[in-house]
């Protein structure tokens, strides 16, 4: 008998409302500051022209990462989470009260900058990222394999200061595939636009994004 | 009447333990892959010739970073968390069974990288370092506020690749000043060894580092 813990009720909900409006769902988890907001900044800037784009972002305090976010011209909205350090389904249910989701293409989440936590909140997405820059350590995934494990899609970020900090690539990469077989690894870096189009060519192509 | 968490209780009766045995007992915290593990490589080199040193790291998965700490020589235990995403006082308590406290000067205690739960575990420490990496953005003292507040001193790490990432020193100092008042900021690079022994220093003195 399993017990559906009550997050991933309202994810359940969630969900069905993204598909009934047709709105493809994409969520991003990560360290603190590997680059989430920076991503999504261009992200939400290229789409905006050619979709209907929106975003949410989770943190503890301020709503920087909104107003950096807002700069894209599409509709944004921050998530204070005081002192929890993930984002949950029933904040995100909250959050889009008023919102016209048939309105929109695609909705971003941006979760708090946390390795840990945010693995265990369902929060309604169709596809989950999980960032990690080349600055932070290729050790990253075997140390902490949840976040790993539950993402669809690793994004190797920061690719412009790889040199810099003598990123081992090949590292990097058999470490997330030591945790998550088969993962789909794309790099790129979000200050030269590098590696940008080919993963925005996977959300745009005709075939839904499975979870 | 403040009703002591369980933790707390464990905590003060560690603190004890170690003003006892006369042991000055560091703690670090920071995001994952900010330094903490580089820069304890160093100070536990430097310090094991003229101390007594030893340490403990806290990671949810892997002894990764007890292997890296254990090649200074000092005494290295690796607590593996599973899935709590911070030490606790029981955690450390556990992991000294069977040290002789009284033949230790140092002991270090690396947290798991989270810049949320670990501020509200005291884990029995005298002094408590949060480091915080120029790779990451300046923003984090404003936005993870807790972390900082509950420390006595700020480390900024990887100083080497300052200019490569554009880092805004007078903001980040100004971020951290607007949390923490007062606050001491340590500048440093584990790499280069660059600001290693300005730090050290604070913590050979003679006078009993306060918490
Ligand atoms: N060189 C370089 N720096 C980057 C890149 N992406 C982000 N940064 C920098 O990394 C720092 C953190 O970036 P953010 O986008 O704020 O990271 P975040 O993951 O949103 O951070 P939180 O929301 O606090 O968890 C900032 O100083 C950015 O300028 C990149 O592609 N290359
Ligand atoms: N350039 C440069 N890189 C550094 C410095 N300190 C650490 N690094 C790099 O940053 C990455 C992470 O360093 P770690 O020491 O493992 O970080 P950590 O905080 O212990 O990481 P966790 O234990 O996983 O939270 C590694 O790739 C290190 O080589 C430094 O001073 N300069
Ligand atoms: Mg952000
Ligand atoms: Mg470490
Ligand atoms: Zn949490
Ligand atoms: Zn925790």
């Amino acid at each position: 008998q399993k017990v559906l813990k009550q997050n991933d009720v309202v994810a359940r909900a969630l969900r069905q409302r993204f598909n009934d409006a047709g709105v493809r769902v994409i969520s991003l988890v990560s360290s603190p500051g590997s680059g989430k907001t920076m991503f999504l900044e261009r992200v939400l800037t290229l789409l905006a022209k050619r979709h209907r784009v929106a975003a949410l972002v989770g943190d503890l305090a301020t709503d920087n990462d909104a107003q950096r976010l807002a700069r894209s011209g599409a509709p944004v909205r921050q998530i204070v989470t005081g002192t929890v350090c993930h984002l949950e389904a029933q904040m995100v249910q909250d959050a889009l009260e008023g919102w016209d989701l048939d309105s929109l293409d695609y909705l971003f989440i941006e979760n708090v900058g946390n390795l840990v936590c945010p693995a265990s909140y369902d929060l309604g997405e169709a596809h989950r990222l999980v960032l990690f820059s080349v600055t932070e350590g290729e050790d990253k995934p075997l140390k902490y394999p949840t976040i790993f494990n539950t993402a669809d899609v690793a994004v190797i970020t920061k690719m412009d200061l790889a040199a810099a900090v003598g990123f081992d690539r090949a590292a990097a990469h058999a470490n997330i595939l030591a945790v998550r077989p088969g993962m789909q690894i794309f790099e790129l870096s979000a200050k030269t636009g590098e590696g940008l189009e080919e993963w925005l060519q996977t959300i745009e192509s005709p075939q839904p994004v499975s979870a």
